[in-house]
Order: structure tokens, then sequence, then C-alpha cells
């Protein structure tokens, strides 16, 4: 998967299992990431966790669980939402609570796309389901998001992976060979498909070009392009261009001054117009 | 209690004339007289959801829209909100603290409890504050019955730096 962490890195990782994105003393996250296509090092989320901590009257636990083809728009135990409510308004109904209270889920796509609001934290979290796999994006306050920042123990969001699991997306993208992973693709190779319908054929990856033309329909730029054209070349898997057009989006979103830390590359890395 | 009636003369003198919401000293008069209204029938409202509902609001759009300053006449006496174990006015011109006290005495079960959970909770410090969506258009004033729209919690709102940071994780 691609990660772009609270300090701005984009990276792409290995990180096949279960990895802890966010874990402080007030929220913490977890992914399952399975390889997207065997023999290859890349791989993609199939399940998400989020435990928003308790804690004080204003936090009430809750816990929130997603998987390929399994988005709900509620915590795990049913709830939709939680916190004490406002003086007054148990009278409302639920419809009206549920803007009041601090912790709510809110179902912006059925079966693909929720938004998870803790507003005693200050943030937003986005879970979505885009072809077959799952994606994360989260909006923190930067306390909350540094805290245990100094602590042991692994946070990908704010420390990044691990150099041992990390791929270098331009030696894909580059084509060179030269320094390329020895598990990565190039262009055009072929593998044996784990998510098309008949296990035993054979995935392509797409070319260069094809890869471009189909990531420039989403006017992806900068890394987004990159991911992008690096996902398409590593599994040919047309959805993933959605996956990072939304992650883009997401961006873009959830970050007031998004628009002026992507450089507005529109090409590649390596390619010959990106002077 | 009177309040179904106050609130309909508020919404007619606001239609007949034709002021928007927001801080006009025209706005500020019919606020003011739907505020009288409201405090004439005090006593016989007293536990009435709406009523206090109604009142929290009226006061809420006095203190947004500067009313106190502007004009149309002297300002509703604010709502004392204890706050960290003190009481601040929401408005320095109360025109009594005895009169305030008493209408704190009809909220005061709700509201302490608000505030002294504010008093445990650690460095996310909530606010105790109640405000409307403003875009509503006057006429459809969300204001009668349990049609009372509010907006934000009056608890748990997060008080730190407003710096945000974004992490995402996507593709393969």
């Amino acid at each position: 998967p691609h990660l772009v962490t609270f300090n701005g890195d984009f990276q792409t990782c290995k990180v096949a299992g279960a990895w802890p994105l966010i874990d402080n003393a007030y929220l913490a996250v977890s992914v399952t990431n399975e390889a997207v296509v065997p023999g290859s090092a890349a791989t993609a989320t199939t399940k998400i966790t989020i435990i928003i901590k308790g804690g004080s009257d204003c936090a009430p636990e809750r816990t929130y669980e997603a998987a390929v083809d399994s988005v709900p728009a509620s915590f795990v135990d049913g709830s939709q939402w939680g916190g004490p409510l406002p003086p007054g308004s148990s009278a409302l109904p639920s419809s009206a609570l549920e803007h009041l209270v601090p912790v709510r889920i809110v179902d912006k796509e059925p079966g693909r796309h929720v938004e998870i609001h803790a507003r005693h934290l200050g943030a937003t979290l986005i879970v979505r389901q885009v072809g077959r796999y799952l994606t994360f994006a989260a909006k923190l306050p930067r306390d909350i998001a540094q805290q245990g920042a100094g602590r042991e123990g692994l946070q990908l969001c704010v420390k990044g992976c691990p150099a041992s699991e990390r791929i270098d997306v331009a030696t894909v993208l580059l084509g060179t060979g030269h320094g390329r992973h020895p598990s990565m693709p190039s262009s055009g190779r072929f593998y044996r498909s784990q998510t098309s319908e008949s296990p035993s054929s054979l995935v392509k990856g797409m070319t260069r070009d094809a890869a471009l033309a189909l990531c420039r329909e989403y006017n992806l730029t900068d890394y987004y392009l990159d991911s992008c054209m690096f996902d398409l070349m590593t599994t040919g898997d047309p959805s993933f261009s959605l996956a990072a057009s939304r992650a883009q989006s997401d961006y873009l979103s959830l970050l007031p001054d998004a628009a002026y830390r992507l450089a507005n590359r529109t090409w590649p890395l390596g390619a010959s117009g990106s002077s | 209690c009177k309040v179904d009636h106050c609130t309909r003369q508020f919404q007619q003198a606001a239609m007949m004339s034709g002021v928007r919401r927001g801080p006009s000293p025209a706005f500020c008069v019919i606020l003011r007289q739907y505020s009288d209204c409201l405090r004439s029938t005090a006593r016989s409202c007293r536990g009435h959801l709406a009523y206090h509902s109604t009142i929290t609001l009226v006061q809420n759009w006095n203190g947004d829209f500067n009313c106190s300053y502007i004009g149309g006449g002297s300002a509703p006496a604010p709502l004392p909100i204890k706050d960290n174990g003190r009481f601040r006015n929401h408005d320095h011109h109360s025109t009594s603290n005895l009169h305030a006290a008493k209408m704190e005495d009809s909220y005061s079960n709700d509201k302490t409890v608000t505030s002294s959970s504010a008093e445990r909770t650690t460095s996310l410090e909530p606010t105790a504050r109640v405000y409307v969506r403003p875009e509503k258009p006057l006429n459809s004033l969300p204001i009668t019955g349990t049609n009372v729209v509010m907006e934000a919690s009056p608890a748990c709102t997060y008080q730190g730096r407003p710096e945000v940071t974004h992490c995402s994780f996507y593709g393969d």
C-alpha cells in the first residue's frame, strides 16, 4: 500500500500482515494487508480496525471494523454514535441527536464509504472499499497525531514504514531494472492472479503508457500519479486508479492547505516529459 | 406555558417587517420583544423542554448578533454558564444577577453536570456552547415543539491547537 504519513512523507510499503497505523492514548488504527499478486511484494488492505479509546466523560469507547465487502455504517456494538447528550436534547429525534454527540459514523456510500467523526479529538477518519481492497484516511490535530511519537513501537502514520518494508516506486516506473527490487514486475510481466475469478488465470501488469493514460483520466498529480501507475503496472487492476483518485480527493478535502503541498506534476517519475 | 404563542408572535413580526436574521437593529428589536414575551411566561414554563431550549436559543442569538451592543432595547438577561468552577456571564451587561441566578436555577442541574464533567476531563477542554446552523431561513425557525435543532453538544469539543495533519493508506 501507499502511505502518506503525518509528516507528509509519501512511501510505498510491503507490510504484509497486520500493522498499526495509529496507536496512542486516544486512538488506535490497525490494518491487515495481503499480497495482491502471488510472487509480488505488493500488498493491499483487506481489513481495518479502529478503536476510539474511552477514558473521559466525553469519550465513549467505540470499536469499528471493516473488511472487504463488509464496510458497515456502525460500530461493532451496533451503535452509530456515542457520548454524552447536551442538556435538554434527549427529546430530540435520533437524526438530530447524531449531530450533537462527540462520536458518530456517517454512511457516505452504503457498503463503500463511511466517515467517523470524533469531535472530542478533532478527528475525521475515512474508510472506503475501492475495487477489492480497502483504503483509509485520517485528519487529526497535530498534537493528537504526534502523541506518543517518542514512544517505542510502530505507528506507520507517525514513523513511516520500517526501511526493510519499503518499496522503491521509481524502480518500477523507471523500468530501468537497475536497482529494481527483484520481486517487482517490469511492465508487462505475468503473475498468477488471486483477485480474478479464475485463480489459474495470469495477471499481466499494464504497460507504462496504458497505466499513464488511465491514471491521467483521474487528474492525478505528483505522488498520487506515481502510486497509481505503480499499482496498474504491478497488478493490471484498473480499480487501483480509482483508489488513488479517492485518496487524492480525501487528501485535498481533509487538509486545508493540501493543494499547496502537492506538486502540480502531471508526468510520472522518470517520464521524459517530467522536466 | 405560552412559548408557542411567543414564537408565533416573533415569526409574524419578522415576516411582516421582512427583517432577516442577523446583526441588525430591526432584528434585535424583534428578538428583544420575543425575549420579553418568553420571560413573561417563565413561571408557567418551569420544566417545559421547548421553553428552556427556546430561551437558550434566544440568548445565543443575542450573543451571536451582538444585540446588546447594536441596540434594540436593553439586552435580555444572560444565562451565566458555569465554567471551571466560576460563573461566567455570557454578556457583561446583565441587568440583574439575581434574575439570572433565578434563571440559572431552572437549568442548573443540566449545566452543572456538563460543566463538572468538563472539570474532570484531561487536557482536552470541552466547551459549554450551543449554537445554531446560521443558514436556516427565518420563516422556518426550528423552535416549535420537538422541532428544536441544536448544532453542537455543549461538551466534548476538541480545544487544542487547530493545526491538523493527515495520514492515508491506499492502493497496493
